[in-house]
């Protein structure tokens, strides 16, 4: 048995360049590279051409094992909360959620939350003429919370089974936005037993590590119990929510594809592992 | 800190003796971190790192008294370098009318940021014409009019009609109603979209555009050289603006985009408001990078 052969520095380097250039992020990528390095030392992995395969695998071992399951009230009307960011993606996404539920035979109500953006009302209410299901709106300028209030109400006197709550984009850092979704939380939990069922943080694949600051602050600030990687349909890989997995344990459950209602697809760790070396 | 770190790393280096190039090139290992860890694409780090080692060679940080102060001040002072000059003004045309393009990926932030510098231009005496020349996105023209209406700058709006057309006939409005510059807010594409490229081209062919601005948020990644890149590729650049500066994102795209895209970064958005536009500032940004 010959003792240890190196990996060239050429092949090493380029296995970290692809990792970093995916938003791997410089720590992981170089503890992946390290890895592939010891496994082809240790003839785990036999031939250089199997080592990005070695990696693929390593990837999906370092996210979560099971599907994870979209949350289902156990009774009564399901509520979604979405938050994120601006312009990550989340009144789009709320539209692709309320047709998937739809096509599941659900009955949907869109809430339009985001009373703040010029136009951000107009723009869901032309989704959910779209897509054929109702919506809540508030008056510009209005009480995000009155129209969740008015919105819960809604969905239990019409006998809503999913309620989806498009919220208005905002910065993490930004202490009394996050304070103002958190009242938001609240009331819809007063209203709706167990509600939400679902916070999505929408996330643009596009972000770089901030991505794991995002993910701290909102999953502190309101709780997040799942990722929507959105635009994952452009070049960048979204490889930030290996880090955000690892380090706020938060799963991806839906990737973005697109622009259109139907552009939306469960979170497959096989396939994102391939696309970062695809 | 940047210095601390490139501080211990030349220190356990020094222990056995004097420095060398090799040993520049190991401190830079903490420079590399550090931009890395800012969102700086890794090809950039590269070539940066390599600029930055010749200077610091050539300086003879090996023989000061201080090196790990000297590097960083060669790392701050070439990265100003890189990412300035400051240009945070509109070249206006000579005569006749200015016409600004704004482009970019999606949610970016370019419709918010055409209103911001409609307002800026108005302020300095000009009659700014702002163009909802997007003509996807769901009540992408209401939220142009809306931006408009709140700032008091008139929108040249048509629904059902191709982005081109529009743009074409908007610089006739603006004769007609003696605006001087007239912005075109484009929708947002990906680089990787033939047909939505195509379209912005086209729009560029009619319109004419003295100034073209990519609007790129501060917070990319890796991806924010090679979206630069390819926008920078098919329309001809004349500035850059960053948004939503106002988080905690280290901002290591601006170097990114700088580099590829070869073409100043113009102003900054730093909030949701029409008065969150700021210049831009190379030292400023610098700082931030390096955190
Ligand atoms: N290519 C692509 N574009 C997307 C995707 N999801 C959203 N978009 C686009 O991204 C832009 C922003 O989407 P919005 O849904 O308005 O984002 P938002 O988070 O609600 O924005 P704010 O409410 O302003 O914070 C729009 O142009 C969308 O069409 C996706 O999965 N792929
Ligand atoms: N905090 C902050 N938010 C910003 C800034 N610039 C834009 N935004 C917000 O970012 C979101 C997206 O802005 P838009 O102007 O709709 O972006 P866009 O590029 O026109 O989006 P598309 O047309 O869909 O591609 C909105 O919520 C804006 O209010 C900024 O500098 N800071
Ligand atoms: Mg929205
Ligand atoms: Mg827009």
């Amino acid at each position: 048995v010959s003792v240890g052969r190196r990996l060239d520095a050429a092949t090493a380097g380029e296995l970290e360049e692809v990792l970093l250039g995916a938003d791997i992020g410089a720590k992981l990528a170089s503890e992946l590279a390290s890895k592939a390095e010891a496994a082809y030392r240790q003839r785990e992995v036999k031939r250089p051409e199997e080592l990005s395969e070695f990696v693929r695998r390593e990837i999906q071992r370092m996210l979560p094992e099971r599907e994870c399951a979209e949350a289902r009230a156990a009774a009564g009307p399901t509520v979604i909360l979405v938050v994120g960011v601006n312009g990550s993606g989340k009144t789009t996404t709320c539209a692709k959620l309320a047709k998937r539920h739809k096509d599941a035979g659900r009955k949907v109500l869109l809430a339009a939350a985001d009373t703040f953006r010029a136009a951000a009302t107009e723009q869901l209410t032309v989704w959910a003429g779209r897509i054929g299901v109702d919506i809540v709106r508030g008056g510009e300028g209005a009480d995000p919370a009155a129209v969740v209030f008015d919105a819960a109400e809604a969905t239990v006197a019409r006998k809503v089974d999913t309620l989806i709550v498009d919220t208005a984009g905002r910065l993490h850092t930004k202490e009394n936005l996050m304070r103002e979704l958190e009242k938001i939380r609240r009331v819809v939990g007063r209203k709706i037993p167990g509600a939400p069922h679902e916070t999505l943080l929408v996330l643009d694949a596009t972000t770089g590590q901030n991505a794991i600051s995002q993910a701290k602050l909102f999953t502190e600030g309101v709780g997040v119990t799942g990722l929507v990687l959105a635009k994952l349909d452009g070049t960048a890989k979204g490889g930030v929510v290996l880090g955000i997995w690892n380090e706020v344990r938060v799963p991806v459950k839906f990737v973005g594809l697109g622009e259109r209602f139907d552009d939306l697809a469960p979170f497959d760790a096989r396939e994102f592992a391939d696309a970062v070396f695809g | 800190t940047l210095s601390a770190g490139i501080s211990r790393a030349l220190d356990r280096i020094r222990m056995r003796g004097k420095l060398t190039r090799e040993n520049i090139e190991q401190g830079m290992r903490e420079v590399k971190s550090a931009l890395l860890e800012a969102d700086v694409n890794f090809r950039v780090v590269k070539d940066f790192l390599a600029r930055v080692t010749e200077k610091a060679v050539g300086e003879e940080v090996i023989k000061s008294v201080d090196p790990s102060q000297q590097i960083v001040k060669v790392v701050h002072d070439e990265l100003v370098a890189l990412m300035g000059p400051a240009d945070p003004v509109v070249h206006y045309a000579p005569s006749g009318l200015t016409v600004i393009l704004v482009a970019g990926l999606q949610g970016s932030g370019k419709t918010t940021t055409c209103a911001k510098l409609a307002r800026r231009i108005r302020s300095e005496g000009r009659f700014p014409l702002l163009v909802a020349a997007d003509v996807h996105r769901p009540a992408a023209i209401d939220q142009l009019e809306k931006l408009g209406a709140s700032i008091e700058v008139p929108v040249h709006a048509e629904r059902n009609e191709a982005a081109p057309d529009i743009c074409k006939r908007a610089l006739e409005v603006a004769r007609r109603k003696s605006c001087d510059v007239v912005i075109l807010d484009t929708a947002g594409r990906l680089h990787i979209d033939e047909q939505m490229m195509q379209e912005v081209i086209r729009v560029a062919e009619v319109a004419k555009p003295h100034e073209t601005w990519l609007v790129a948020d501060a917070m990319t990644g890796q991806d924010a050289a090679v979206s630069a890149k390819a926008f920078a590729e098919r329309l001809r650049l004349t500035g850059v603006i960053l948004t939503k500066l106002d988080g905690d994102a280290r901002g290591g795209a601006a170097l990114s985009v700088r580099s590829v895209a070869g073409v100043p970064i113009k102003f900054v958005g730093v909030g949701e408001r029409a008065e969150n536009l700021e210049p831009f500032h190379p030292e400023r940004m610098a700082g931030r990078i390096l955190g």
